[in-house]
């Protein structure tokens, strides 16, 4: 069975995208099938992986304002074999507004993921920073959510804004979307913030808290300007290898489940 | 003449909220009186200071939404003598769809300011990771806008869509809309990634660009915590000289005009 995960914070820069790509990636090298959905209007992880805004004939917003399939707006991408990508463009922004008249818009992604799911083992869909409608159509399709959490004081401030609005979406249209888990990002040991924020998540969250922590890592950073996974980019660099051990262990949770 | 500046970009966690609490802090010791108003859900800037959403009575929800005065919303800063805000509350993520039938939706920031501004010498507006409803109220706002950049790939990327919106709505709405400045956040020169992105955008932003950069310090991170700006928190960190360097370079910009 496909399992449909949302990377999610409405926290900008906390390390959504840089979650979505490299756990995608090495899921791939361990010989799943994977579908990574852009809904950002950033269309962050679209350029991460190569694909520009010029190589995008359609995206997913032609799936959500004008009823495109998804199989249409799908590539593949070419420096990770077995990586698909729904790429987004820039009009992502306002379908908010575009379809605020259509009783279905909240269920838009969900239906057109249904139409493709058996193909894939994971469809990850990386989330714009916000709560708005692209978010809550990622939360009514999804199994569940992974939160990555920068470990600074505005990140943890929100974290209870977003488990209110997966609880509602929960009660009004998903019934069993869970968090998947929560990731520590940007993880730097010699910061007492980064400890502080450590210990009161996991003292709050428990068992949701991912035991590997993403280390504050330039190499990462760099990666997208090749228009690669870190992954690819420098396998054996310290945020390499700690994306390796979350994909592990993100596997590990969902078997476990 | 009130001077009205939005603080914006897009991408998620460049240093947009951090940005206004420190550039309004330091205008206020030299003796201006400064408005902050605070239109991001999240509320960071509130937040930041010391204004909890439980203490914030009213907010510019209710401005934008019920058409309540900015007067009815703003609070004193209890830290910072001469320093008001309009605080934020979580409900502005709806505004988008609330007001999408209002002709009016676009130009309710710039009205409530209007019958406010006499009383300020700078009104900054702390704006949502988004090109949404909410941002686009503080284009049509504002003066100018301040775009906090930060020394990333990533960030670089947004930059021209974010002009490409500015000049929407200076053609639309607000034809005296400039670009005040271009601030590099988080710099750190012993990244590549960092100088890369520095000479990119100084050769085609030229005098754009401050010459005044802040470094990556995490006493700006931790001052947040404490509901102080990093200029009282630790006033001879480097962040803080930054940003009192910035805040300077800010006024001559603005009497250079
Ligand atoms: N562990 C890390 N170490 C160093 N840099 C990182 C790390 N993770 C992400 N980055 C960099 O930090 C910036 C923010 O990360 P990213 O864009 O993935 O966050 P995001 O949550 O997707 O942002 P947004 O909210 O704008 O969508 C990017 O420039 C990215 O390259
Ligand atoms: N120069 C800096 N050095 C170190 N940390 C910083 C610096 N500037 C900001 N920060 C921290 O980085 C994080 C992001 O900054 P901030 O919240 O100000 O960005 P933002 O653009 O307002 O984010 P958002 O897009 O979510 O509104 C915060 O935790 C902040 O404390
Ligand atoms: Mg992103
Ligand atoms: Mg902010």
């Amino acid at each position: 069975k496909t399992k449909i995960i949302a990377i999610a914070n409405q926290k900008g820069g906390v390390g959504k995208t840089t979650t979505a790509i490299n756990i995608a990636t090495t899921l791939v090298a361990l010989g799943r099938k994977v579908l990574l959905i852009d809904i950002d209007g950033q269309g962050n992880a679209s350029t991460g992986l190569g694909v520009n805004s010029s190589d995008r004939k359609f995206s997913t917003y032609d799936v959500l304002a004008d009823g495109k399939q998804l199989d249409e707006v799908i590539v593949d991408i070419e420096n990770v074999d077995g990586l698909s990508l729904a790429p987004a463009s820039s009009d992502l922004s306002s379908v908010d507004v575009e379809l605020v008249d259509d009783r279905q818009r909240v269920l838009k992604l969900k239906q057109a993921i249904e139409k493709i799911e058996n193909k894939f083992d994971y469809v990850f869909i990386d989330c714009p920073p916000s709560l708005n409608l692209l978010t809550v159509n990622a939360f009514a399709a999804a199994n569940s959510v992974l939160v990555p959490l920068q470990c600074e004081f505005f990140a943890l401030e929100g974290l209870s804004q977003l488990m209110g609005t997966i609880k509602e979406v929960r009660e009004a249209l998903n019934p069993t979307l869970q968090i998947q888990g929560v990731v520590l990002t940007m993880y730097d040991k010699r910061n007492n913030l980064t400890t502080q924020v450590e210990d009161d998540v996991r003292e709050n969250l428990g068992e949701l808290v991912y035991d590997t922590v993403i280390p504050r890592n330039v190499r990462l950073s760099e990666a997208p300007s090749f228009g690669l996974p870190a992954l690819l980019y420098d396998p054996k660099s310290l945020g390499s290898v700690a994306y390796q051990r979350v994909a592990i262990e993100f596997m590990k949770r969902e078997n476990d489940k």
